[in-house]
């Protein structure tokens, strides 16, 4: 059934046009096009509410102000009924229209108004994958968050000479929100597929982040150690000293990277929880490139 | 009056729709 009232009222107008009570054979034409508007109405409703990501407004209590804010989790509602709209409309609802109000038209005309209702009907279906990548993007950006904390790695690996020996505690928090999203009792309106879309989606959408903010991690350390060496070489040169003891030292970009590949395998871990093999986002085989070892380049495995 | 008769359906059945599309937000039926 349907979940929103403004959807339910679109169905009822549209049933309503078509009615035994209202319908008139002779102002056929009138009630197709009245249907024909009903559906572009709902249809811009969703467009000027619902999608319009970047709707400028100096009016903050403007309706697409307030629409940018929804939480992302309401378009589920959207993305079901739109479906239910659709099957249900070039279904039964056409069905009755052409099979038994129309049946003394021509095949000429039936073909026509059964063309342009579905025209009509299938639009709306031109939202879903906006509606999907706006939840993708909502979802996944709530991860960004703890993924922030990625940016103290260094900082912490400059001051120590110890080696990481396990993963960052922020790791189990990138997840999280995904893990939210998955239980909470909107997602239910979800088919099975459109479930498995959506969460393989939001992972891609987060390690894609995840591999962004640590490359910007590692080539960051990558050149302060660079300029730092260049430093350190001058001064030793100036001093006559041999530079040997110092490149034998592990680097802070080697530390960094340890950690990064311990804190990426727990991350792979966690995504296996979830049923999604890491090895199959392309940002993750990046990931891995980044920070693994030589010996662990090859293969992925954790 | 055909033309009357539709305009009054017209008005019904379209003004039952935008009432409910006035509202922006998302509400459960």
């Amino acid at each position: 059934t349907l979940t929103l009232k403004q959807s339910f009222a679109l169905l009822e107008s549209l049933r309503t046009c078509w009615s035994e009570e209202v319908f008139i054979f002779t102002c056929s034409d009138k009630f197709f096009r009245l249907s024909l508007q009903l559906l572009s109405r709902y249809s811009t409703w969703l467009s000027s509410h619902l999608v319009a990501k970047n709707a400028c407004s100096s009016d903050s209590s403007s309706n697409s102000e307030r629409a940018i804010n929804k939480p992302v989790e309401d378009f589920i509602y959207v993305m079901h009924d739109v479906g239910f709209l659709v099957a249900e409309l070039s279904g039964d609802y056409l069905e009755h229209v052409l099979c038994r109000l129309l049946e003394s038209c021509s095949s000429e005309v039936l073909d026509l108004v059964r063309r342009g209702f579905l025209q009509a009907i299938r639009s709306l279906t031109d939202y879903l994958p906006i509606l999907k990548d706006r939840m993708v993007e909502g979802i996944s950006e709530r991860s960004v968050e703890d993924l922030k904390q990625l940016k103290g790695i260094s900082a912490t690996y400059r001051m120590t000479s110890k080696l990481p020996v396990r993963h960052s505690p922020y790791v189990s928090a990138i997840l999280r929100p995904l893990k939210t999203f998955l239980d909470d009792e909107r997602v239910a309106y979800l088919s099975k597929e459109l479930k498995n879309e959506l969460l393989h989606s939001i992972a891609e959408r987060i390690t894609s982040r995840y591999h962004e903010m640590a490359s910007d991690v590692v080539n960051l350390a990558r050149k302060t150690e660079s300029s730092l060496l260049r430093l350190r070489q001058g001064a030793q040169r100036r001093a006559g000293a041999s530079s040997d003891a110092m490149d034998s030292n592990i680097s802070d970009t080697d530390k960094i990277c340890m950690l990064l590949f311990l804190d990426i395998q727990e991350y792979g871990r966690n995504l296996a929880i979830f049923g999604i093999q890491a090895s199959h986002i392309t940002a993750f085989r990046s990931l891995w490139q980044l920070v693994a070892p030589e010996d662990r380049q090859a293969q992925i495995s954790f | 009056n055909i033309g009357v008769y539709f305009s009054l359906r017209f008005q019904e059945i379209a003004g039952a729709l935008d009432s409910s599309l006035a509202d922006a937000n998302i509400t459960l039926v």
